[in-house]
């Protein structure tokens, strides 16, 4: 028996918001301590972590831990019909090929319920091993939006160099080239606007713009977003969710030939 | 142009 109420079901509509367009079918997981996806687009340059902590829930009811294979699409589709500020409640039975989503207004005066079918999905996790980044910037989410997707009116991908005085997004096309800095702040009066940088090394990589602007979907979940790159790893960028956990995109690099 | 990268030369499956 699967039980999930969360108070704030508008979250829960962000969170498919950010994931449906890079991946189509995934697994969620499901055990005592959170909800919790992980799953890779298509082609296998992206990988997107969810974690929902169960302590984020008013009604967590786990019972054993179970997969549950989604339409991401689908599942959106259903979120959709919810308002965004219903409470939401995720059930399955065990053994169940099907999951229901249950919305009540805040007035609690209405009650809806959608049921969509589950899919068996083999699903190919993925260690990520925890690592030391030697860049890391911390930057307002809808800034890092603004920038990739001005930048990717002009090219298709994005030289990121990362320095102690700030972060430099580079890109070039037919039309001709674009660089933008964001240099660090050193303003204590607005932490959501600031621009924070810890490097360890300076780092320069980069990456398909495509990518970058799928995941700035998640910009409706957090004021900020953090940047980390190694020159050998995949860069991270996450969403931190309040109270919940977070939204990890990794994607790999471009790699010179 | 470069080459785009794959996510499993990186991360192993388990």
């Amino acid at each position: 028996m699967l039980e999930l109420r969360l108070l704030q079901g508008g979250l829960l509509k962000k969170v498919l918001e950010a994931m449906k367009d890079l991946v189509n079918d995934a697994n969620f997981d499901c055990s005592p301590t959170g909800f919790s996806l992980q799953a890779m687009d298509s082609s296998h340059v992206a990988l997107v972590s969810l974690l929902l902590r169960s302590e984020g829930f008013e009604h967590y009811r786990c019972d054993r831990n179970v997969s549950m294979g989604m339409n991401l699409n689908n599942m959106a589709k259903m979120l959709r019909c919810a308002g965004n500020d219903d409470i939401v409640t995720l059930k399955a039975d065990d053994g169940s090929d099907c999951i229901t989503f249950m919305f009540e207004n805040p007035s609690q005066d209405k009650i809806a319920d959608f049921e969509m079918k589950l899919m068996d999905i083999d699903s190919e996790h993925l260690g990520i091993p925890d690592a030391e980044y030697q860049s890391i910037v911390r930057m307002p989410a809808a800034e890092f939006a603004r920038i990739c997707r001005d930048l990717s009116t002009i090219g298709d991908t994005v030289l990121i160099s990362v320095s102690k005085e700030g972060v430099q997004f580079s890109t070039r096309g037919d039309m001709g080239t674009a660089n933008i800095v964001c240099r660090r702040t050193t303003t204590v009066d607005k932490p959501e606007e600031d621009v924070i940088i810890e490097m360890e090394e300076p780092v320069s990589l980069t990456f398909a713009l495509r990518y970058l602007n799928s995941f700035t979907k998640a910009t409706p979940l957090a004021t900020q977003v953090t940047i980390s790159m190694s020159s050998d790893l995949p860069m991270v960028i996450e969403y931190r969710i309040e109270g919940m956990g977070y939204i990890r995109y990794y994607l790999a690099p471009k790699i010179d030939e | 142009g470069p080459k785009q990268g794959n996510i499993l030369s990186f991360f192993k499956k388990i």
